[in-house]
């Protein structure tokens, strides 16, 4: 564990009660993708599996579980409690590009060729990928709301800080892991564009709009 | 491969 990881957690800790309370104090997950958040949970679920059979620490399996539950909990808000509010005419990205691709990846790709293992195989290129509709909502739309431009801002922070944890990790214990790095290096330059708007209108108190 | 998997990051 270094402050790269632990800041990366905790940013994506931030990102996921951010939403949660974004939906939960106004009642409405307008401008939210549901698939998006269906991809998040699948991913902990598949990547999880080994939340009894690998133990590395009180901190990581404690996380996990809040990760499980968090996302679920989100899941169940937008499409349970929360449904009316649900934007799903702009949530058109279709999941089987996502998920079919990241499945036949998963089992070419691989560190080794056992169930759990492509299991968390897949949960990392499928995570990789899972905020390509939430994005293309916002595109589709042509704007975000800031609370929804925060939540994207912290989980793509979670994403690069995993990267520097990487490269400290590469340097400080010769530990490296080929896939989880080019598939979060994947990750995080999706988030790139996002970024510039980001910062180039958000934080000057500006509502995220793409130019028309 | 040189240091493989051992998946203790989240």
């Amino acid at each position: 564990m270094n402050v790269f990881r632990l800041s990366g957690d905790v940013a994506h800790l931030i990102a996921i009660i951010i939403l949660l309370l974004k939906i939960w104090t106004s009642r409405s997950c307008a401008g939210i993708s549901g698939k998006s958040q269906i991809l998040f949970a699948v991913t902990f679920v598949a990547r999880y599996l080994d939340l009894f059979t690998n133990y590395v620490s009180i901190y990581n399996s404690v996380m996990k579980i809040v990760y499980l539950l968090a996302s679920f909990g989100t899941v169940y808000l937008m499409y349970m409690k929360f449904k009316a509010t649900y934007d799903h005419n702009h949530d058109t990205f279709r999941l089987e590009f996502l998920i079919l691709p990241a499945i036949a990846l998963s089992l070419i790709i691989n560190h080794d060729f056992a169930v759990i293992e492509v299991f968390w195989t897949f949960s990392i290129y499928l995570e990789s990928v899972a905020i390509l509709p939430q994005l293309f909502m916002v595109s589709k739309t042509g704007e975000a709301e800031s609370i929804t431009s925060h939540y994207l801002f912290a989980l793509g922070s979670y994403r690069a800080l995993y990267i520097v944890n990487w490269i400290y990790r590469y340097y400080m214990e010769g530990f490296y892991d080929m896939i989880a790095t080019l598939a979060g290096i994947v990750q995080t330059v999706l988030y790139c564009d996002f970024f510039y708007l980001y910062i180039t209108k958000v934080l000057k108190g500006k509502k995220l709009q793409l130019p028309a | 491969i040189l240091k493989s998997f051992s998946h203790d990051e989240l």
